[in-house]
């Protein structure tokens, strides 16, 4: 069940586009799903490079994402996985 | 829209006039040059170890930019960058909210006993249109869009978010929906949520459960063409073991209905095997199972490596 602290924990949360963001052209609702494993899971990446998808900054994602038209609202991280909620 | 990162997969969900499949050639330039991981195949496209991409036909598809008018576009686009792919139209060709589907073979030589972990994955996803109007209108907010330009001293990019509005509302959003109680929990489940309420209207959240599964939701609710999607990774019988809660996604799909109670609505669900319990159990679904709703059509694909359910329902 979510509570009230669920507001005060972000990683990253953008205030400006928070505020201003204005949603009436957004007309279309059906979704583009784009799912890439590019490993089967952590373990599977290979060892010496151990970086991972999750090294990536978030300014590099905040770019890649400006590719799709979509603006980075905040985000949730876990010990597991990030999660973005953006504009659109 | 959300996007999801794990460190061996994104997922990334995104509607209006997106522009998804842009973001390919940068995507892949960063996992070469930063991460280094080499993904190319002898024919120099790429070959991670599996790729969907999928949608719902659209609403207004000329209002789409560039590839995405079209869903052929789309698919030979994705061609240029991977191999082995393929395209399915899922639903029926004569039908305006038909499904399409594009999937990669697996990359078997990365599969390992060691890393078989991946053997339980499984999606849902449940798309509505035509919500009840009653139920479309706690979607819809009118808050005040404010013509603000952030100083750097207003610490624009910071921790503190309580006096964030459309974060607020979005919140506000979930409790009075109960969208927060889709999937029945404990205090052992470890639950995060992010939600935004739109403006004028519509609503996007994000909710994290035992912070490696998530659910979302998108609800655009315009009379005319509303719309509401659910997705969820979210392995509902093991949360029913360890939560001790009995539930599966029957109960999850009752909830979602219950919840926008949509005219028309198609429901996918992906898993690694028939065998699968969910899957056993969303195939079975009986007459009964969804009271007020009259199923259309139900399709079983056998895909490389996995194994896809779809349904379609109608309000009664």
């Amino acid at each position: 069940t979510v509570t009230i602290k669920e507001l005060t924990n972000h990683s990253y949360i953008d205030h400006e586009l928070s505020a201003t963001l204005d949603s009436t052209e957004a007309f279309e609702g059906p979704e583009k799903l784009l799912e890439i494993w590019f490993y089967p899971n952590k373990t599977a990446i290979p060892v010496p490079k151990a970086k991972t998808l999750r090294s990536i900054a978030v300014e590099k994602w905040v770019h890649i994402l400006k590719l799709v038209k979509c603006d980075v609202l905040s985000i949730k991280s876990t010990d597991t996985m990030d999660a973005f909620l953006l504009s659109e | 829209s959300s996007l999801f990162v794990y460190d061996h997969k994104i997922t990334l969900k995104t509607c209006g006039t997106t522009t998804t499949l842009f973001c390919l050639e940068e995507l892949f330039n960063v996992i070469e040059h930063e991460l280094d991981w080499d993904l190319k195949h002898e024919d120099k496209k790429y070959f991670p170890y599996k790729v969907f991409y999928s949608r719902r036909c659209f609403m207004f598809p000329l209002k789409q930019r560039s590839i995405h008018k079209n869903w052929n576009d789309e698919v030979d686009y994705l061609n240029k960058f991977f191999c082995y792919g393929k395209s399915y139209m899922v639903g029926r060709n004569n039908q305006d909210d038909h499904w399409n589907l594009y999937v990669s073979d697996t990359r078997k030589d990365m599969q390992s006993e060691e890393n078989a972990e991946n053997e339980n994955d499984e999606t849902l996803e449940i798309l509505m249109t035509g919500l009840d109007p009653a139920c479309a209108d706690k979607f819809v907010c009118n808050r005040e869009v404010k013509d603000v330009v952030f100083s750097e001293n207003n610490d624009n990019k910071s921790n503190d978010d309580a006096d964030d509005e459309g974060h607020l509302l979005g919140y506000n959003m979930t409790k009075k929906t109960r969208l927060d109680k889709v999937y029945e929990t404990d205090s052992n489940v470890s639950f995060h949520h992010d939600a935004f309420a739109f403006s004028p209207c519509g609503y996007s959240s994000n909710i994290i459960l035992q912070n490696e599964y998530y659910y979302t939701l998108h609800v655009t609710p315009e009379k005319g063409w509303s719309y509401a999607s659910f997705e969820s990774n979210v392995p509902v019988s093991l949360l029913a073991q360890q939560t001790g809660k009995e539930q599966d996604n029957i109960d999850v799909f009752g909830r979602v209905l219950d919840v926008f109670k949509p005219k028309d609505l198609c429901l996918t669900f992906f898993a690694k095997s028939m065998s699968n319990p969910s899957f056993q159990k969303l195939m079975k679904m009986s007459k009964n199972s969804i009271p007020h709703y009259k199923k259309m059509d139900r399709i079983i694909y056998d895909l490389d490596d996995y194994q896809l359910l779809y349904y379609k329902f109608q309000r009664e």
